[in-house]
């Protein structure tokens, strides 16, 4: 059951669809589950949603494991899940956002490379497709969107790891949410999570031109931040993607930013500095929770201040 | 299924954007088979690459000669693996 679950252990694809039926069916009035599409090797695409209303409102996107190896962001991905059908009627800030927005959560947006990270190579990222004329599988598929596509920082070889892909939205596991979120015409919040660099980023990846919202990005993040590390001191750095880390383009949150969604951010979540994507199952709880802390800032955030 | 037996996750740390342009030199190397799980960025956020046993002298030497510093972030990216599966299992038989 939901309340068994062991939240603390990474677990596989099987097991997390497993916990997203036990959920739905434990709160059938909060939460359903949507398929949005099928992976390149034809798993389906579950999406989470979280509404007090039958009618379509303005809502928030989360996503986690678009990079599969980051196994971290798919469990921290359960425990939201779970913290949200917990905190609904009982805190009081989650009760309001709810009764205001939708939430969509994505766990596992990679299911085929999460599924090869648990059978043949845990230090697979990409998706599984097969890329005409190599012999080099897969599609960084946070290098696949519509948003810059092409230019810097990303590879055009099918054997990077920062392999773009043939187009933008080469990738069904891309193209499936770039679908819903026009489909749905109402996404107010898009947030991407990864892991390991302790960071909370916004657009611009591909560009160093500041996002025209940038003050009002920085001043989230920055109260993000503070919230995330009022727990356990982790200590995180913020800014676009551009001037924190590096140059990347065909990058989500650029996308997304570009397609309207004003509120557009990508996180690291931590690592410490000494497992990379093989951070110890006890921290996951620990980066969970920290996390969290920092999006309900920026759900908050969205709730008080709609566009 | 595949092992990182002798796998080194390599953190390097670049002083100039000379040093950048080395790394990302580095890699263009393809028969290397480095994995860059972060970077090549900027001097602010370090990189951190996995090298495969086979690479490591040539990346090493690499690093060295063009005085870039650096740190094995990971000794042996195998025993870490197995731990982590080591873990899942154990998780599994345990009652909750």
């Amino acid at each position: 059951s939901v309340e068994t679950f062991n939240y603390a252990s990474y677990h596989t694809l099987d097991e997390i669809y497993n916990f997203m039926d036990l959920l739905v069916a434990a709160n059938p009035n909060l939460v359903s589950k949507i398929q949005i599409g099928n992976s390149y090797e034809g798993r389906p695409l579950y999406v989470l949603k979280f509404s007090t209303r039958g009618t379509k409102r303005p809502a928030i996107w989360i996503d986690t494991g678009i990079h599969s190896r980051e196994w971290v962001t798919q469990a921290s991905g359960v425990w939201f899940a779970k913290k949200i059908v917990d905190s609904y009627g009982k805190d009081p800030s989650l009760t309001s956002i709810l009764d205001n927005l939708d939430i969509f959560l994505e766990i596992v947006t990679n299911p085929d490379g999460f599924a090869f990270t648990h059978t043949k190579n845990r230090m697979w990222r990409k998706t599984r497709s097969i890329n005409s004329g190599s012999a080099c599988i897969g599609v960084d598929p946070n290098r696949n969107w519509d948003a810059g596509f092409g230019g810097s920082g990303a590879s055009s070889n099918p054997c990077s790891e920062t392999y773009r892909g043939p187009y933008a939205n080469s990738e069904r596991e891309v193209k499936a949410i770039v679908d819903f979120v026009k489909s749905h015409g109402n996404i107010k919040t898009f947030i991407s999570i990864h892991s390991y660099s302790q960071l909370l980023l916004y657009p611009y990846g591909y560009t160093k031109t500041r996002a025209p919202d940038y003050q009002e990005l920085n001043n989230i993040a920055k109260a993000a931040v503070a919230a995330l590390s009022s727990l356990y001191d982790t200590q995180y750095r913020y800014g676009s993607i551009i001037t924190t880390i590096y140059q990347a383009s065909g990058g989500t949150i650029d996308w997304t930013y570009n397609q309207g969604i004003k509120y557009s951010f990508t996180f690291e979540l931590r690592d410490r500095g000494r497992y990379g994507f093989l951070l110890p199952a006890n921290q996951i709880i620990p980066t969970a929770e920290e996390t969290w802390l920092a999006l309900m800032a920026i759900m908050e955030y969205t709730r008080d201040h709609p566009y | 299924k595949e092992t990182f037996v002798g796998n080194q996750v390599l953190r390097i740390f670049v002083a100039n954007e000379a040093d950048v342009e080395k790394v990302k030199e580095l890699e263009e190397l393809q028969e290397l088979q480095l994995d860059f799980w972060r970077g090549p960025g900027g001097q602010d956020v370090p990189t951190d690459v996995r090298v495969p046993f086979a690479s490591l002298q040539a990346v090493k030497i690499f690093l060295e000669s063009s005085g870039i510093r650096y740190s094995i972030l990971i000794d042996d990216l195998q025993t870490l693996v197995d731990e982590e599966q080591t873990q899942m299992i154990r998780q599994h038989f345990m009652p909750q």
